[in-house]
């Protein structure tokens, strides 16, 4: 493993520490988006469908029972939890996740490496994957008011992205056959809905301001 | 194996 890969995967850990601290502590999820995380839960059930058969690595392993686990017990937290689930910005947080699922589950039908249902469904998580940040993007835009730990979250998850593609940049040119169009292109459409946060983010942190998206 | 090959990244 490569020091771009671990510090990707460890930026991608952090963020998900941030929003569980801030759900687990503050006791709230203003400004956090409940369709997000509901994606995100779904993009980790799909993908890790070989979590028990294909064994990679120990920390494969328990990296992947962390982002399970932590992605669907946020979803549990903003749903039920008696005092989390007050703070959700429920009328702003209006994205349709059919909007984004079906047409990635057909994409993932249509273009895939191996026409077998786990290969399926881990190339509709690297398409959903890549378009589940939309709804959080939307909320943030709606709601203007960005606390940090929000602003954080989306941060370090727009790093992880970002290491990923220094990662396989690395990957091509020191491992034979590693050529991967899917992910590399599905994971680059990922980063580039970053692009316009992290502009605004750069601004407020160069600036010493509270970050705060135009409308 | 080969079609594991991709799969090493979380």
């Amino acid at each position: 493993m490569n020091i771009f890969r671990l510090a990707g995967d460890m930026t991608h850990l952090a963020s998900v520490l941030v929003l569980l601290l801030k759900i687990h502590t503050i006791k709230s999820c203003a400004g956090v988006s409940l369709k997000t995380q509901e994606l995100y839960a779904l993009v980790f059930a799909c993908r890790y469908l070989d979590i028990f058969t294909n064994f990679v690595s120990l920390y494969n392993t328990v990296m992947k029972l962390i982002f399970l686990g932590s992605s669907f017990s946020i979803v549990w937290y903003m749903r039920y939890h008696k005092v989390v689930r007050r703070s959700y910005d429920k009328d702003q947080d209006t994205f349709r996740h059919y909007f984004l699922v079906l047409p990635c589950l057909v994409l993932a039908l249509l273009i895939n490496e191996k026409f077998t249902f786990k290969e399926v469904m881990w190339t509709f998580s690297l398409y959903l994957e890549a378009v589940a940040i939309l709804p959080q993007l939307v909320l943030l835009q709606r709601t203007r008011n960005i606390d940090n730990l929000t602003g954080q979250y989306v941060f370090l998850l727009g790093a992880y992205r970002g290491l990923y593609i220094l990662n396989w940049i690395y990957r091509y040119f020191t491992e034979p056959h590693f050529v991967h169009w899917i992910t590399w292109i599905s994971g680059l459409v990922q980063t580039l809905l970053y692009a316009d946060f992290f502009y605004y983010y750069y601004q407020s942190w160069k600036n010493n301001q509270k970050l705060h998206l135009p409308a | 194996t080969e079609q594991s090959e991709g799969h090493d990244e979380l």
